[in-house]
Order: C-alpha cells, then structure tokens, then sequence
C-alpha cells in the first residue's frame, strides 16, 4: 500500500475530489497547508487576487492506496490538478506498511 | 542514633529544598538569572514548569518512590521501586526526564528492570534520586554499591552514571557519619583520579544534565561554600538543570551541615506535604536497614 | 522505528492521548484535519443557516514510535477511539527511517 | 529521496526557512501543528476558571529532498532551530518513493 500525498492549488480541491470519486476513491484526508515554492515572490491568484507573496495557501490531500491502484491516482491527480501555470504543486508516493480500519479492526487493502 | 537521624534528615529535606530552589532557574543560564533575579535565593516557584512555591520535581518524587519502596516492603525491592516509578509516571508528574521515561516505560509494557547498557544514558536522572537507597544501605559499602546501581539501571545503564552513583552514595555515607570537608575532599579526589572527566579544577561552569558536568558543578559550590546556604546558592545561580544540581548538592550539604545549617525560610517555604512525608519516612529507612 | 499517524473522530482526542500516557507514550503531534469517506456530509449550522458539508473534521495524530511498541501504540488507538460507527477513522504505519531530537542532537529511539 | 519532516517551534520558522534557502532548498510545505510532549502547555482563564491548555503550538515543515541532500538538510534545521530548551521538537526522515511536480509531470529528483 502507499500514502500518496498531494500538494495542490485549493480551488482544485472539489475537481480532485470528484475526479477520485469517479475512480472509485472515497476515503481522503485533507489539511489546510502553506507552501513556499522555488518561485521566490512570484504572483499567484487567489480568491480573485494576485499575491505577491513568500507563501501561498495550499491544499494537501492524503490518500491511502492499493498498490495496483497508485498509478491511476496519480495519473487522476495529475490531469485534474493541473493548470500549467506555476505552484500546481506536488504528489508524493510513501510507502504504507499498514493501515487500520478503527471501526472494524480491519487491516491492510481491507481497511482503506 | 539520633545524630545520624538528624543528618539523615537534613539530607532529604535539603535535597528536597534543592530541588524546589533550583526548579525555579532551571534551564537560564547563570547571565539570564543574574539579570533576572540578582543572585537568586529564595524557594519562589515559577520557572518554566510553572510551579507553586515550594513545589517539588521529579528528582524528589522519584526520590520518594524508591523510600516508600523500601519502606513497604521492610527491605530492598527493586521491583517494588519499579513498581512505584510506573504509578508515579502514569500520575502525570510535573517533569518526568526522557531517559527516566523510557526506563519505566520499558518496564510497564514488558516487566523490564534492566535497561540495556547506552551512551545516552550519562544522564543524572539516577543520581539525583538515590538518597533513599544510600540511608537504607548505611553503613555499608558494598550494599551501597549494589542498590544504588540496582536503582540506576531501572532508566540508566553507562559507567559514568555508575561511577556517579557509588561516588556520590559514598561521599553521603561519610557525611553522614559526620567526616569533616577534607575527608570528603579526599574521597572526591579519588573519583577524579579514576574518573578524569570529574574534575572540576578549573571549573568550568557548566551544569547540564551531563551527569559530568551536574556532579562538577556540585562539587564546585559544595567545597567552595562554607553554609548550606552558601553552597546551594552558589550551585542553582550557574542555571543549567539547576533543580537536579540543586537537589544533590542540598542532599550532600544537608547530611554535612545538619539540619541547623538549613534556612528556616527554605524549611518553611518547602511544601509542607512533602516535608510531613520525609520525616515521617527518614526514620523507617534506617530502621529498615539490613 | 515507525511513524503511527491516527485519524480520529475529535471528541476522542483527549481520551486517545490519555490512554497514550498510561502506556507511557507523551509526545505527539497533532493537526485539524478535514475527512472524506463513507461517512457523507452532514448539516452544520453556520450563522444561523443550515447547510450541508461533505467533510468531516478529524483529529490527526502522529507518533513517532520505537518498533517494539507499535503492536502497544495502534491496539490502545484502536481500544480508545472506536466508536463503532461509521467515520471512527484509520490508523496508518509508516516506515520512519530516522529521528531526530533538536534539542539534543540525539538520535534514534533515543530522540523520541 | 526523503520525506523530511521537522517540527519546530513557530518563532524558528522563519529563521530556518532562510537558512534552507541559502542550502538551495526553495519548495517547503509549512503546517501548523498542536504539540504534546515534555513541554508543557500554558494555564488559560476562562470563564473564571484557570484551566492547563496541555499542547503547544508548532510548525510542521515537509520537505522532499533527494538522498545526497539529507545530511545537509538535518543539520541546517537542527543548527537553526536549536535553543536547547525543552521543546525544541523533532525531525522525521520517511523514505519517499516517487515525487511528481505536476505542473510539468517531472519524476523523481527532477519534481523536488
Ligand atoms: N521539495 C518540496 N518539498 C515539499 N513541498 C514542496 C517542495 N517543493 C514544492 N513543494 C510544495 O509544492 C508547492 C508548489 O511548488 P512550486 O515550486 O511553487 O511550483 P511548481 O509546483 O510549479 O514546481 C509549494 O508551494 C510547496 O507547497
Ligand atoms: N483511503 C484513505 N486515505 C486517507 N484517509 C482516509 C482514507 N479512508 C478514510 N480516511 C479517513 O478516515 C476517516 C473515516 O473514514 P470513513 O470511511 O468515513 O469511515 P470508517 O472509518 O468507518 O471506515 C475519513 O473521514 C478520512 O479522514
Ligand atoms: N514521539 C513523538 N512523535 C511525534 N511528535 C513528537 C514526539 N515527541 C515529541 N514530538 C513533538 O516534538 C515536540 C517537542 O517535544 P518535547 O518532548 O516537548 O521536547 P524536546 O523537543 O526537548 O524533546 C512536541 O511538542 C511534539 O510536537
Ligand atoms: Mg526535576
Ligand atoms: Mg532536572
């Protein structure tokens, strides 16, 4: 199993979300971050404004997946969160030793 | 006899008043107490566990958890020391050291009472705790050496640490029997021969919970002072982990000066609960003794 | 060593913590964070309106912890913070490879 | 790569972000996290009662950083975020699989 993490634009948020959704992805887990990226005082709009600032609001979206299922996250991910234009942002792959479903006990693929 | 009672005495209630001191300026260093307080030398709590006047820490508690271990069991057990560590951890105590916490850790999920031998373990969370275990096994050497290591292994395992223990039980044993500041001289002297890393001529200030530097900064201020006051004082003012300096030199300064030498404002500010629990327990450790 | 990240329901929190201390575990690290999953959006009241939220907001916590205690660390989570209703959360075992305690310089199990 | 992961306390942000800068790292996600440990928290009034809030607040940075960069990273942030009092707070070295920038769909070092 892996944890993906992706590091994207808030306004992309609900598109991801869905996006997941349709490839049958339900279980997300969402913090509200900052990012700092290699743009140092680069202008990025955000809630109709540009920033010029060090840090920009971002979304981080953490998703526990099945090995066989990991590429097509990412791939979903990729295309939805996408504009092109700089601070999309990042997904990163770490390995998942266990998961744990608290309600039932259910462990592994079974609990994600 | 009652003179060794009342050195006994002295003993925890200056380790106790040490700890309470020192716990105030633990962690600044001698400039930011110099600039915060002038020389700083009354039991004010605060500090930055925020405690009440007279409060103590985990050097007296812990202190306390091997005397009631004693105590209950009419002897030496080392579990029962273990035993109270654990309830004592579990009762979220105001302070409980890294080293100390993975020590009784091990032993309430797997009934550990050795802790393997480590370098990290030079810590002082074993010294400062020892008093109960040097009266209990007063006048003896041997069983001096052998409870106060038992005790230590319990969270700390490293031959510095050891050494530590035994020298300081030692030098304890011979305050209480009432050896005058050269003997005791002497016998620190020896430490620092078989441990060079002892020696604290030239001092050098520093007073972390380096067991090394705890025990130079206690024997600095001890043989510089000529009170109790004056050697306490001396040692909580160069900051660092002031309430475990504090606590060990109060426990040697309190065997060697008596309980005349302490302050009876520092007795008086001493939470009184903790006082009421010292002598009542003081006495049954040296009854208890083998 | 292991890093245990636990989603939890946020009224389990102290009492997670709680059993934490008793098996001797105090450090922990823990952030606001919004869940997806089975469980669906339910009403809030927001200035006097109601409207309905797809997310739910979760606790997450993060402990490092030596491998010998993880079995101790994921069996007290699980005890504590089920519920047995939908949306009790997951637990999460990821590979640590090293940690390290600022303060100190120390390394290892001895960092945390 | 690695996933380094610091928790520092929020006054050292700043100071560890440029010294990051100056070692070339420019991408950082930045959280704000409640920390649990020896470091107590503060007592609060509230409604007449004092009450202990038993967290303090800190900062969370990820940063992903290729292997050869590691070392250089951990040091920079220890020697920057050290004041050598209780609560300084940790650094997490997790191994990270893959990384994807997503606005070019780079892989690997080339996305961090
Ligand atoms: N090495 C990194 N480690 C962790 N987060 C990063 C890293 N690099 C970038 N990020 C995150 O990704 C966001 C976007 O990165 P940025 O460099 O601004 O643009 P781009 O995504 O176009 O490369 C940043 O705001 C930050 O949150
Ligand atoms: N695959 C997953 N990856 C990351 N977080 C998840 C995943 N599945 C669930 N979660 C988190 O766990 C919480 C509870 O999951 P949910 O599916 O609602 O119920 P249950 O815990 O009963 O399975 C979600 O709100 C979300 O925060
Ligand atoms: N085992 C742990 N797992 C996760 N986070 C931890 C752990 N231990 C400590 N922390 C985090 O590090 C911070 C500092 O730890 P603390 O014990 O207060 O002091 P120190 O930094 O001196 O070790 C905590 O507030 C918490 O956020
Ligand atoms: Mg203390
Ligand atoms: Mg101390």
């Amino acid at each position: 199993m892996k944890l993906v993490e992706a590091i994207i634009k808030p306004f992309k948020m609900d598109e991801v979300k869905d996006a997941l959704n349709e490839i049958g992805i339900e279980g997300i887990t969402v913090s509200e971050v900052k990012g700092f990226g290699r743009q140092k005082g680069h202008t990025e709009l955000y809630r109709g404004a540009e920033y010029v600032v060090d840090f920009i609001p971002k979304i981080k979206m953490e998703i526990a997946v099945p090995d066989e299922l990991v590429n097509k996250v990412v791939e979903t991910i990729e295309n939805t969160a996408k504009t092109g234009r700089i601070g999309d942002g990042k997904i990163f792959i770490i390995p998942l030793e266990e998961a744990v479903r608290i309600r039932t006990g259910e462990k592994g693929t079974d609990a994600i | 006899n009652d003179e060794i009672l009342s050195r006994a005495r002295a003993s925890f209630i200056g380790m106790a008043i040490g700890d309470a001191l020192g716990a105030t300026v633990e962690f600044l260093t001698a400039t930011e107490i110099q600039h915060k307080f002038g020389t700083f030398k009354e039991i004010v709590g605060g500090g930055w566990l925020r405690l009440k006047p007279g409060q103590v820490t985990d050097d007296t508690q812990m202190a306390l958890c091997i005397a009631r271990a004693i105590t209950t069991a009419g002897g030496w057990s080392l579990e029962g020391i273990a035993q109270n560590f654990a309830a004592w951890l579990q009762s979220r105590p105001v302070d409980c050291g890294d080293t100390c916490r993975k020590g009784i850790r091990a032993y309430m999920l797997h009934g550990h009472l050795e802790v393997p031998p480590s370098k990290w373990d030079a810590g002082n969370g074993a010294a400062m705790r020892l008093l109960p275990a040097a009266l209990y096994a007063f006048p003896d050497k041997e069983l001096l050496s052998k409870y106060v290591v038992e005790q230590a292994h319990l969270t700390h395992n490293s031959p510095l640490s050891d050494a530590a223990c035994i020298n300081l039980g030692e030098l304890l044993h011979l305050a209480l029997s009432g050896a005058s500041k050269n003997r005791l001289r002497r016998r620190v002297d020896n430490l620092t021969e078989e441990f060079p890393a002892f020696s604290f001529t030239p001092y050098h200030g520093l007073a972390s919970g380096y067991v090394v530097d705890t025990l130079q900064t206690v024997f600095h201020w001890f043989f510089k002072g000529r009170s109790f006051e004056e050697c306490l004082v001396g040692t909580v003012n160069q900051g660092g982990d002031a309430d475990t300096t504090g606590a060990i030199c109060g426990m040697l300064a309190g065997a060697y000066y008596g309980m005349e030498g302490i302050p009876a404002r520092w007795i008086k500010k001493l939470d009184q609960k903790v006082l009421a629990e010292l002598e009542q327990v003081t006495p049954l450790l040296l009854k208890a003794r083998p």
